[in-house]
C-alpha cells in the first residue's frame, strides 16, 4: 500500500459517500444519472466477486463490502425512493454501448479465460466508462450541481491517482497490469475535460455550466 | 516481465 493508492481508494470512497449524502439531504437526485449507477453497481459486483473465494486483508474486505452496499444504496435511493426527482428524460445514454463492447473486449483481452477473470476483465473495461451517461447528463442539461461536480471530481481523481499509484509499483516492485493501466488511463482522460471545467468554474465559486 | 494481476487492488 502505497500513498497514491491509499489516497485513489479514500477519494473514491469519498465520492460515494458525498453522492449518497447528496441524495439522502436533498430527498432528490436531480441532476443524477441512474444510469452510470447501475453500471458502477455491476462494476462492483463483478469485480469483488473474489471476496467469497480469497481473503487479502480487513481493509480490502471491508473496502470491497463497503463500496457495494454503498452502490447499491445510491440505486435503490435513485429507482426507488426518490423516484419522483428522477430525471429519467435526460439521462438517455444508450448503455448497451458500452455495455456490450467491454463484454466482448473482456472475452477477447484478458489475462485468463476463466469465468472469475473475464468478469473482473469486464469490470475494469466497463468502469472505464462507466460515467458516460453522467457526463452526457451533464453535457445535455450544460449544467451541474456544485455538490455533483465535487462527486464527479472525487470519482475521477481516484483513478488518476491510482496511475501514479502503478507507477509507483512498477518502480518498486516491478508490478504492473496492462488491462488496469489501460483501462484507468482511458477512464483519466475521459474527466480531463470535466476537471478542466472544475478547477476553472467550481473552484471558484462558480457553478458548473456550459456555454450554450 | 508481463506479471498477471494478483487482484490485491481495489
Amino acid at each position: 500500500m502505497n500513498i497514491f493508492r491509499f489516497l485513489g481508494d479514500i477519494s473514491h470512497l469519498l465520492a460515494i459517500i458525498i453522492l449518497l449524502m447528496k441524495i439522502w439531504k436533498t430527498r432528490s437526485c436531480a441532476g443524477i444519472s441512474g444510469k452510470s449507477q447501475i453500471l458502477f453497481a455491476v462494476v462492483f459486483t463483478t469485480r469483488y466477486l473474489d471476496l467469497v473465494t480469497n481473503f487479502i486483508s480487513f481493509y480490502n474486505t471491508s473496502m470491497k463490502v463497503v463500496y457495494i452496499a454503498c452502490s447499491y444504496a445510491t440505486v435503490w435511493l435513485i429507482y426507488s425512493k426518490f423516484k419522483a426527482t428522477y430525471d429519467g428524460n435526460h439521462d438517455t445514454f444508450r448503455v448497451e454501448f458500452l455495455v456490450v463492447p467491454t463484454a466482448v473486449l473482456a472475452f477477447l483481452v484478458n489475462h485468463d479465460f476463466t469465468p472469475l477473470e473475464i468478469l473482473w476483465t469486464f469490470s475494469i473495461y466497463l468502469e472505464s466508462v462507466a460515467i458516460l451517461p453522467q457526463l452526457f447528463m451533464v453535457s445535455k442539461t450544460g449544467e451541474a450541481e456544485t455538490i455533483t461536480s465535487h462527486y464527479l471530481f472525487a470519482l475521477g481523481i481516484y483513478r488518476t491517482l491510482y496511475l501514479f499509484n502503478w507507477i509507483w509499483r512498477y518502480q518498486q516492485e516491478g508490478f504492473f497490469d496492462l488491462i488496469a493501466i489501460v483501462a484507468g488511463l482511458v477512464q483519466t482522460i475521459l474527466y480531463c475535460d470535466f476537471f478542466y471545467l472544475y478547477i476553472t468554474k467550481v473552484l471558484k465559486g462558480k457553478k458548473l455550466s456550459l456555454p450554450a | 516481465h508481463y506479471l498477471v494481476t494478483t487482484k490485491d487492488e481495489l
